[in-house]
């Protein structure tokens, strides 16, 4: 696999952020299976692209970077806000 | 709506203004605030007092970093604002992150207040985020023309959903406001609404022409130019982006970075050693670092020494070695200084007595790793201009891994 570089490193942990802010997020920290979080990840990026109306991919691609990094109101988008 | 539709339980709502912003004149915030609540007033039956000191349902205060509930502001960009909905105790507050530059006007330098306390008490009465992409209650910042701003038929339906269209009156003021600080709008003033029952009249969408096909052996461009290290290639309302770090092209819209500028660039170009861009359209032009336009554009090309002869641009490169700019119109060039911002001397000349092999008008111009690249229709010619030798002729999209 290719070296994961320091910058997608970087956006990696800016987009678990916006996640846990804005889509009820929550990274199961004494989680076995790591590859459960990362699912459980990628279904999040998709409910943030679908709502934005991006290409769903589940995937940190750009465009998603660039919607993450756009100044914004600081409510969550989904409907589960405690 | 939040889960459970929470919403004030009475249609007398107060608020109070714990505190301002230096960025901006009290009057100004003060007036902002009213503004806002004047737009969620005009569409339901609800009615705002502002309080000058105790407890009211909508506190809104300033503040940043961390303030004391458990969502701490981040600095400059990000998060610009919350507000919680309808409850007691922090039911209904909105705050707003002094780390931002807040301001009234509709600038790119900074936020405008009364856009964003627009949407935070939005919030405040009820309503949660909406994924239609012009309504105010869309999770970001947009910059816009405040001067008539309307809500969106989603934002109406939403508020309505919880509070029901504005009470007819017989015209009369239903409360006799302080004249200092009108709480309601009178029903004359009130702009005319469209009442839920009424079916939109069906607009006819106008017919944007759609997106060329990447490698259409035809494509042409209205505008190139660099930015930050990709390569943005303009026709019409569309963008193409080349990255050098992604081999696939990405596919965008003018309105999806600037949504303020009009599509129809006529030329672009990018003083890297500024972080700036501009872009030229008719006889204006504007600069954008990124996202965030400067204040105080569009301005007259004439402010860079054109002409009024000149009435529009064909295309601009601008070389990173000389510091300077070529603007192309019809079969003449003109040499800008970046380091003086003034037309250089003998200018204009004819393009093909400086360009090898460009014989013609330009449409778009480009310079990459110290070549340049000149557009004209659907071919392509890149010149060394140092050495005053035509490299080669490709198709304009060669760009696009066709």
């Amino acid at each position: 696999f290719p070296v994961v570089t320091e910058k997608e490193k970087e956006d990696k942990q800016f987009a678990k952020k916006y996640l846990e802010k804005f889509y009820d997020f929550k990274e199961e920290k004494n989680s076995l299976f790591k590859s459960k979080n990362l699912n459980h990840m990628d279904d999040k990026i998709r409910e943030m692209q679908s709502f934005f109306g991006l290409e769903v991919t589940g995937e940190l691609d750009r465009k998603t970077l660039d919607m993450m990094k756009k100044p914004r109101c600081g409510i969550p988008d989904i409907r589960s806000y405690s | 709506t939040f889960p459970q539709s929470p919403r004030w339980k009475k249609e007398d709502v107060t608020y109070r203004i714990l505190n301002y912003t230096p960025d901006m004149l009290q009057a100004d915030v003060e007036e902002a605030i009213a503004k806002a609540f004047q737009l969620w007033s005009s569409v339901t039956p609800l009615t705002f007092t502002r309080l000058y000191n105790g407890q009211a349902d909508i506190m809104i205060s300033f503040a940043a970093g961390f303030h004391g509930d458990f969502y701490s502001f981040d600095g400059p960009g990000g998060t610009l604002a919350h507000a919680y909905p309808p409850s007691t105790g922090i039911g209904g507050d909105a705050h707003f992150d002094e780390d931002e530059n807040w301001t009234k006007f509709t600038t790119y330098n900074g936020f405008n207040l009364f856009l964003v306390a627009a949407h935070e008490l939005g919030h405040s009465l009820g309503l949660g985020h909406s994924n239609v992409f012009n309504a105010l209650m869309y999770p970001i910042y947009m910059a816009r023309d405040t001067r008539d701003f309307r809500l969106s038929q989603d934002d109406i339906d939403g508020i309505q959903a919880l509070y029901g269209p504005p009470r007819e009156s017989s015209g009369l003021p239903t409360k006799s406001s302080p004249p200092q600080e009108p709480t309601e709008m009178t029903p004359a003033e009130a702009p005319t609404e469209m009442s839920p029952r009424e079916e939109p009249t069906e607009t006819t969408p106008t017919k944007t022409p759609i997106r060329p096909q990447d490698c259409d052996p035809h494509l042409s461009f209205d505008a190139i130019t660099t930015l930050r290290g990709e390569t943005l290639f303009f026709k019409g309302s569309y963008v193409w982006r080349k990255s050098p770090y992604f081999s696939d092209i990405e596919h965008d819209t003018i309105s999806s970075f600037w949504p303020s500028l009009t599509a129809g660039f006529d030329a672009a170009y990018e003083v890297d050693k500024k972080d700036r861009v501009l872009f030229f359209k008719d006889d204006q032009y504007w600069a954008v670092s990124g996202y965030s336009i400067e204040s105080g554009f569009p301005k007259p090309i004439q402010n860079l020494g054109f002409p009024t002869s000149v009435r529009k641009i064909d295309a601009a490169v601008h070389d990173q070695n000389t510091k300077k700019t070529y603007f192309f119109v019809g079969n003449k060039y003109w040499s800008f200084n970046e380091n003086t911002q003034s037309m250089e001397r003998g200018y204009p000349r004819k393009i093909a007595s400086d360009f090898q092999g460009i014989g013609h008008t330009v449409d778009a111009a480009l310079q990459k790793n110290g070549l340049f690249y000149f557009f004209h229709g659907s071919n392509q010619y890149e010149v060394d201009i140092k050495n005053r030798k035509l490299i080669r002729t490709m198709k304009s999209n060669s760009w696009f891994n066709c």
